[in-house]
């Protein structure tokens, strides 16, 4: 069991008298061994390891009677700083309506996000509206529409129209309705596939939505480096989703997708439900990737 | 890496980047460098086969006995000779399950055989009316209840209909659930116990469907799922996009639980047998 681990490794560090460089070292590479077990990426947990080595090997840690709790200390405060030093708060236009868009891979969680995210949103006594941009998935339509259905939420869907077209509609709607937001559900589709990403930034070229999401999964391993930074290459989006942290994945990828874009996690998925959107909390995340 | 004719520091670390970056795990990683180690001690310096081939030996002798058992007869899981051939495809949520479903079915029409469909999922909105459009691509029958039925039931009518329909293959699709959802598990285990009550030996195949950029929670997907009802193999989707799907050389080698299919993008033929050498040789391209 992970968290065994990384406690068994911090409780040999914490233990220790006095520690060399070489103690050092070792409990370090421990420590590098759980977040690759935890889904943090390679160069990332490599990043990491480094600089705490280096933060270690000063002179208060090595000629501190407790080095073990220091480090263990700089563990967690370089993780959670890593993490984002707080959560970010959504962007709402002056004019309404406010335009969020849901993008990222198949699967994600990213319809699902749609109906959390407007649930959340008239808790806080917005009037949303949500848009079926997602024309290519079997009963893409269906799956919002019914959503929309059980939350008595509004939908906006259109024949034979191609998802620029939809979400450019769905605004003039919301103003004629009175949607003060406005929520796209687009596509899953691989960061790989130029067709589909032109797509999504010719969505925002058009519609200038005010927070891009990427929904990313939370059990996601090493490839989520190369999506989360290919998605931001193409629409430099505002904020990440990690979705189904409900299970027992160590979320890993949440450290590696804010450390190589930069860009803050803002929600949390923990559940199916549409009533189980979670604010990210930096440090209750790195203590799950620590174990 | 490629090139390289030495076993030097430098070049493991190449090679650890490669292994661990593919989702490999790092035990398993662990072990095959440390075997890199010993060759390059025991051989030399004068290692002149390709670093490539080197490491395709090594990963092939860790999984030794499991590479038997991971040949995938695609040939005789289309032929099953049993009929109904049933199988039940399972996973955590998003993974590829309802579409692995049409493209599965879709196989077995060209084989000539007949199919019917389950509805097995009766949570998840919209997702009868998108196995529905599947059933209708492959031109297979479909038996659906109303939303949140019990699945239980809608197995139990697919099963009854296979067999008075004297179909060759049901496929029931379930909802997808977290591993760690005690009672969600335990609705798999009673959907799979309604077929076992009425065909003993059903479902013939349990398939597990793995997302290939999931990282190691893999492993932990493929003991539960194992434990709690059986599994006969696994299918590794969304293998057409950058994620390598290393974990399951993992599962492979602790589990023993072979990967049958590959799925290679959304569309009906996007279905490929899984083949070791084929998957080992993409690790390093
Ligand atoms: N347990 C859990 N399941 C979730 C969560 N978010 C989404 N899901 C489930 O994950 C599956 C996929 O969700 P969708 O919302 O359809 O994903 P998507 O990104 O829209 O999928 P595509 O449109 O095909 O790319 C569904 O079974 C959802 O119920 C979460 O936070 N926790
Ligand atoms: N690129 C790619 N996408 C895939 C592949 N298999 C499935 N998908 C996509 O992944 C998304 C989820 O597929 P589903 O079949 O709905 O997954 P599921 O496991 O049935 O999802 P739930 O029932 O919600 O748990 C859809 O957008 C599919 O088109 C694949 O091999 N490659
Ligand atoms: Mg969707
Ligand atoms: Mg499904």
């Amino acid at each position: 069991d992970l968290t065994r681990k990384l406690d068994h490794v911090l409780k040999k560090i914490k233990g220790q008298g006095k520690l060399s460089e070489k103690n050092i070292a070792d409990s370090l590479r421990e420590v590098r061994k759980v977040l690759l077990e935890a889904d943090v990426n390679y160069k990332v947990a490599k990043e990491f390891v480094k600089s705490v080595q280096e933060k270690s090997l000063g002179q208060a840690v090595l000629k501190s009677i407790t080095p073990g709790q220091q480090i263990v200390k700089i563990i967690y405060d370089e993780l959670t700083r890593l993490m984002g030093q707080s959560t970010a708060s959504l962007r709402f236009a002056n004019i309404p309506p406010t335009i969020f868009m849901a993008t990222g891979l198949q699967g994600s969680g990213k319809t699902t996000f749609v109906g959390k995210l407007a649930l959340y949103l008239r808790g806080q006594k917005h009037s949303p509206l949500m848009v079926a941009a997602d024309i290519y998935r079997p009963a893409a339509i269906d799956q919002l529409k019914t959503i929309g259905k059980q939350l008595n939420i509004p939908v906006f869907s259109e024949d034979g129209k191609n998802p620029i077209q939809i979400c450019w509609d769905s605004i003039q709607q919301a103003r004629q309705n009175g949607n003060d937001v406005v929520i796209f559900d687009t596509a899953g589709r691989l960061h790989i596939d130029e067709n589909m990403m032109k797509e999504l930034s010719e969505i925002k070229e058009k519609t200038k939505p005010h927070n891009i999401f990427f929904v990313a999964d939370g059990m996601t391993g090493q490839d989520a480096v190369k999506a989360a930074t290919e998605f931001n290459n193409w629409l430099a989006y505002d904020g990440v989703v990690l979705t189904k942290m409900d299970g027992d994945a160590r979320g890993g990828a949440a450290l590696s997708i804010k450390a190589v874009t930069g860009k803050p996690i803002m929600f949390v998925g923990m559940g199916e439900k549409f009533n189980t959107l979670e604010q990210f909390h930096p440090d209750r995340m790195a203590s799950r990737i620590l174990g | 890496v490629t090139g390289k004719k030495t076993l030097d520091e430098e070049t493991l670390d190449a090679i650890e980047e490669i292994l661990i970056t593919s989702d490999i795990g790092v035990e398993t990683v662990m072990e095959l460098l440390e075997r890199l180690r010993k060759r390059a001690r025991i051989k030399g310096e004068d290692e002149t086969a390709e670093i490539q081939d080197i490491m395709r030996q090594e990963l092939k002798s860790v999984l030794s006995d499991q590479v038997e058992r991971s040949a995938s007869d695609e040939k005789s899981f289309f032929n099953p000779g049993v009929t109904p051939f049933v199988i039940m495809v399972v996973g955590v949520n998003g993974t590829g399950k309802t579409t692995t479903i049409g493209k599965l079915a879709h196989r077995f029409r060209k084989e000539g055989k007949s199919v019917i469909i389950a509805a097995g999922d009766t949570f998840r909105a919209g997702a009868s009316e998108q196995l529905n459009i599947w059933a209708e691509r492959s031109g297979s029958d479909f038996v659906r209840h109303q939303a949140g039925a019990d699945p239980g039931a809608v197995v139990f009518d697919a099963l009854n209909a296979a067999v008075a329909r004297r179909k060759d293959v049901l496929i029931v699709d379930t909802a997808g659930r977290l591993h760690t959802k005690v009672n969600l598990m335990e609705e798999l285990k009673k959907i799979r116990r309604v077929m076992t009550k009425l065909i003993p030996e059903a479902p013939h195949e349990t398939l597990l469907v793995l997302d290939a950029t999931t990282g190691q929670n893999s492993i932990r997907q493929a003991e539960q799922f194992r434990d709690i009802v059986g599994l006969t193999g696994i299918v590794l989707t969304k293998l057409d996009g950058t994620a390598k799907g290393g974990v399951v050389l993992t599962i492979l080698k602790e589990l023993g639980i072979p990967v049958k299919f590959i799925g290679l993008g959304e569309g009906i033929e996007d279905l490929a047998a899984f083949d070791l050498n084929t998957f080992i040789d993409a690790l390093f391209s």
